[in-house]
């Protein structure tokens, strides 16, 4: 896909 | 009617793995459909250029082949030209909406640091809490990310405006009526009757069989997308008999499980199409030779194959110009819980503050 994933934006406090 | 709010609730461990486990899913997923998207857009450029199947229907040599008709509505009926063009103005805005958020929530941080530096300066060591500056470098570095993320959005968009500028022009012929498109084609003498030979029977065949692998195509992304299988209770019981959860080797039998059938499906989907396309590609050397070619011929011929790559570029164009729509939509929600985040916790520094400012006043 031509724009960037928002995935890594979504990731909630818990996951880090 | 009791419901367990903490149904879904699992260990830690298992919601990690099963974090990693979709991420795995999604790149097979991805992979994939990837594949086959890939290799249906290169028959259909192959096809384009070889003006098929439009010239097995150019009898006349004046109307419009059957194919290009369909191509035309189709893209119509999607919105024609209005709806990219649409797409393609209200960009910039979405991009420059987004950026405003960003910056008003760095503004604030940095507007409410300064205030907290002067009180400190003014204070000094009677000025008791911690700097703003250590306490919002988390906030800082998530709108970093954001900017990362708008920064390769930009780029993104640059590609969309130059694909649009490119096919723009051939995307709004193919969108015009009828009696205009027909105008605009230019007409030759009828090719020779071909009709009854070999060859065209032949590409004929040849061409319904890559529809065919097309239409299976989109059956076979369904089932891939429409895959589900609950590793939950996979990782909960590893985690119980053996205490940990071995996250790659249950992972990695699952997905082979799940995709391995696709996966065999995929490629034989590939090899069958470069199959046909080689055969098309042969009996389309023998078909020109035998057709008479003359500048009318040629000059048609190239409209037609032009009309024909237009309607993908079309496709191609209204799918990266939805992506990016639904992209800095998404990114607009994102950034407004970022804002508020960042509204928030000044909103309490202020408070702090002045309970603060009005100790020292008495003290």
């Amino acid at each position: 896909s031509l724009y960037p994933s928002l995935e890594d934006l979504k990731v909630d406090k818990v996951m880090k | 009617k009791f419901t367990d709010l903490f149904e879904k609730m699992v260990p830690l461990a298992v919601q990690q793995s099963m974090t990693v486990y979709n991420s795995r899913k999604a790149e097979i997923v991805n992979r994939l459909i990837g594949q086959m998207r890939e290799a249906t857009n290169l028959s259909n450029g192959v096809l384009a250029s070889l003006n098929l199947p439009a010239a097995l229907e150019d009898l006349s040599g004046d109307s419009i082949p059957q194919s290009i008709l369909e191509k035309s509505r189709a893209i119509i009926q999607q919105g024609g030209l209005q709806s990219i063009d649409q797409l393609i103005k209200d960009l910039p805005e979405l991009l420059q909406r987004n950026r405003e958020i960003l910056d008003e929530s760095l503004r604030i941080l940095d507007e409410e640091e300064a205030t907290d530096n002067d009180l400190r300066n003014k204070f000094g060591q009677r000025w008791q809490r911690t700097a703003s500056n250590d306490l919002y470098k988390p906030l800082r570095t998530e709108g970093g990310n954001v900017r990362n993320v708008l920064d390769k959005a930009v780029q993104a968009d640059i590609v969309v405006k130059q694909r649009y500028g490119t096919h723009r022009e051939m995307i709004a012929l193919l969108c015009k009526p009828e009696a205009e498109l027909n105008a605009a084609i230019p007409s030759a003498n009828p090719a020779k009757t071909l009709q009854g030979s070999e060859v065209v029977s032949v590409l004929r065949a040849l061409l319904a069989n890559i529809n065919k692998v097309k239409m299976e195509r989109e059956k076979l992304e369904n089932d891939i997308k429409s895959a589900q299988f609950d590793m939950t209770s996979k990782f909960l019981t590893a985690l119980a008999q053996d205490g940990a959860i071995n996250e790659e080797a249950i992972s990695v039998t699952e997905l082979d499980n799940i995709y391995g059938g696709y996966t065999q499906k995929v490629l034989q989907s590939l090899k069958s199409q470069e199959e046909i396309l080689g055969n098309i590609q042969n009996s389309h050397q023998e078909f020109s030779t035998m057709r008479q070619s003359n500048a009318d011929a040629n000059q048609r011929e190239e409209m037609l194959k032009k009309l024909a790559a237009a309607h993908d570029s079309y496709v191609e164009l209204s799918s990266n110009l939805k992506e990016g729509t639904k992209f800095y939509n998404e990114l607009t929600e994102i950034l407004l819980k970022f804002q508020n985040k960042c509204s928030d916790i000044v909103f309490a520094r202020k408070t702090e503050r002045d309970e603060l400012l009005k100790d020292l006043q008495q003290s």
